[in-house]
């Protein structure tokens, strides 16, 4: 049995709305320390994984590992069905074909409650080795999500180069180039504007930029992404929750 | 022209 007890259904909604647009059929292993779920999107390039803790609930009870096959576009319909603070409950049994969303407004005292019939997903779940990154960059969400739609008109490539003290971005398309530097800074005042740089290895990697434009989504759910990254390796982007966290792993283009 | 790699030649299957 399973009961998972978000305090504001909102939460949900912008967890699902950080990768529904570029995975669809995703198996949620819910289990007594929380739910996570792993999906690769359709050209293979990219994988996205997602926990989320027991403290992210108001309440959470998962008495054995229970799998829930789900269509994010079916869930996303059901989900548009609850206001945002109204507090969403998922509901399943122990070998369930279907879960149960109960919204509840406790102010109006209006309950809605919605069935999302489960499908068989066969997708193997990738180990993902702990890898030790040569840089670690955190910045401001916003500014990622400016930084790719800026130079994501201009490129299908979109290059990061990381140095001591610099973070450059760069694109060269048939229209034209761009290039933004970035640079670490602490701002006093705003401290989740500043920009961190770990560096222990200048790193230099180049991504398709249509796979940056999903990952910019999981700003939805947190002002700063973590960017870890290392030579031939696939890069992490890393958006915190509460407890838990959504992570994209990017592999990178490289010269044949 | 680079070519893009996919995320399985790095993460195996469990």
């Amino acid at each position: 049995m399973l009961e998972a007890k978000f305090e504001e259904a909102s939460l949900f909604k912008r967890i699902i709305d950080g990768f529904k647009d570029c995975v669809q059929l995703v198996n949620f292993q819910c289990k007594q320390d929380g739910i996570i779920a792993q999906a690769v999107d359709d050209s293979r390039v990219l994988l996205v994984s997602l926990e989320i803790g027991v403290e992210a609930f108001q309440e959470y009870r998962c008495d054995h590992p229970i799998t829930l096959g789900i269509d994010l576009a079916s869930l996303s319909k059901i989900l548009r069905c609850g206001n945002n603070n109204d507090t969403l409950t998922l509901i399943a049994e122990d070998t369930p074909d279907s879960v149960m969303l109960l919204f509840e407004d406790t102010k109006k005292d209006r309950i809605a409650e919605f069935n999302l019939k489960l499908m068989d997903i066969d997708a193997d779940f990738l180990k993902i080795e702990e890898l030790v990154y040569e840089s670690t960059l955190n910045l401001p969400a916003t500014e990622f999500v400016r930084v790719v739609r800026e130079l994501g008109q201009l490129s299908d490539s979109l290059n990061i180069t990381v140095t001591k003290e610099t973070i450059k971005f760069a694109c060269d398309g048939d229209i034209g180039s761009g290039t933004i530097i970035l640079r670490p800074f602490i701002n006093m005042e705003n401290p989740s504007e500043s920009i961190k740089l770990e560096m222990d290895q200048p790193v230099e990697l180049t991504f398709g930029a249509k796979y940056l434009a999903d990952i910019v989504k999981g700003s939805a759910l947190s002002d700063k992404v973590a960017i870890r990254l290392s030579s031939e390796a696939p890069a992490l982007f890393q958006f915190d929750l509460k407890a838990g966290f959504l992570q994209f792993f990017l592999a990178p283009k490289f010269n044949d | 022209e680079k070519k893009q790699r996919s995320i399985a030649s790095f993460f195996s299957s469990k």
